[in-house]
């Protein structure tokens, strides 16, 4: 029995000591990630919490992201429309001078004619 | 068996084993220091009275044997007394729970529990910066939107422009007048060629 | 002394760890309310 109470207090003695340095071990753990977050806080707080944003595919705005129309092709589109304009505006303008030019010539022929 | 009474030391700040013995080893003291002055002033009586036969070895030996005595007597009243204030006194009762751990009384998480509450935690953090995000991004296609527009309504007011230029002079539509403007250079060239026939 | 040590732990190392604890989740949340993701436009090319 005494054996046995001997062997049953050193098992306890084992107990204690490990759950001693596991409290302090957890409260260390507090203490460095309440240090280390407050740490990032202060980093975050100078650079204005700028940061590389994660991917937003599986956000609640996933769909309207995902269905973004291509802005650039809907200008350059346009683009073709006003070249096309100018290739318009070019030849009416090349046509009112021939224009021009022939009622300059028929006014000068019939001057000279009358 | 052995009872660490860690619950009782949680509540006092000592163990009640450590506080009888406390208790045994001051009422020990106390016992032999009384018997020390009780023998001394047996020793004074003694060699108070004339032709006393009594020595004072004699007087430490009965002094010895009454100690003997008294501390079996005293070992025995105070294993009682241990015995009820450890059960009585200096004991917290099973479906007692101390304020400190009250908390446990309503949450009590498994280890996987609250590793669940973590990522969960983590998740939700997670989820808040991609929204963030979104909303970010949404910002951002709302500045493109703006540029695009600007640029459409650019090219709508030019061609509004145009249609007032050629409503300004007369020409409401470019294709009728287009038109119009053929057919008269036809006449016009006819009548020249008429024109330059007759002059022959 | 050491069954002393472990429940004094046991009393009073949660209401110290609650303190950092409580500390880090303010923080957490702080950096949360702080956070702002770069998302630049694209350049669109008139």
């Amino acid at each position: 029995a005494f054996d046995a109470s001997v062997a049953q207090v050193k098992e306890y003695i084992a107990r204690f000591t490990a759950e001693c340095q596991s409290w302090d071990q957890l409260l260390l753990r507090y203490q460095q990630s309440a240090e280390e977050t407050s740490r990032q806080l202060e980093e975050c707080r100078r650079d204005g919490g700028r940061a590389e944003p994660p991917t937003y595919l599986q956000t609640s705005q996933a769909e309207v992201l995902r269905s973004k129309p291509n802005y650039q092709k809907i200008l350059d589109d346009q683009g073709e429309v006003l070249s096309c304009m100018e290739l318009v505006l070019d030849e009416l303008q090349q046509a009112v001078k021939l224009l021009e030019a022939f009622s300059e010539d028929s006014r000068q022929y019939l001057r000279r004619l009358s | 068996s052995v009872n660490p009474m860690a619950y009782e030391a949680q509540f006092f700040g000592f163990t009640p084993q450590t506080c009888m013995l406390r208790i045994y080893i001051a009422f020990q003291d106390y016992l032999f220091e009384t018997m020390l002055v009780v023998e001394s002033v047996i020793l004074k009586k003694v060699a108070g009275f004339p032709n006393c036969k009594i020595s004072p070895f004699q007087v430490r030996k009965s002094t010895e044997k009454f100690l003997l005595f008294m501390k079996e007597h005293f070992d025995k009243l105070f294993s009682k007394m241990e015995e009820v204030l450890l059960q009585l006194v200096l004991n917290i009762p099973a479906n007692v729970l101390l304020p400190e751990d009250k908390v446990h009384e309503q949450f009590s998480y498994s280890k996987e529990q609250f590793q669940a509450l973590q990522d969960e935690i983590s998740q939700l953090q997670q989820q808040y910066r991609a929204e963030a995000s979104a909303g970010q991004a949404l910002r951002a296609e709302l500045e493109e939107q703006k540029v695009v527009r600007a640029e459409l309504e650019k090219i709508v007011q030019w061609f509004d422009g145009l249609e007032n230029i050629c409503r300004e002079h007369g020409t409401s539509n470019l294709k009728e007048s287009f038109v119009f403007l053929t057919e008269n250079s036809k006449k016009l060239q006819d009548v020249l060629k008429d024109v330059e026939e007759k002059s022959k | 002394e050491l069954i002393v040590a472990t429940s004094t732990k046991r009393k009073q190392w949660p209401k110290k760890i609650l303190v950092h604890a409580i500390q880090t989740m303010k923080a957490e949340q702080e950096m949360l309310k702080l956070y702002q993701p770069v998302v630049t436009p694209e350049e669109i090319r008139s």
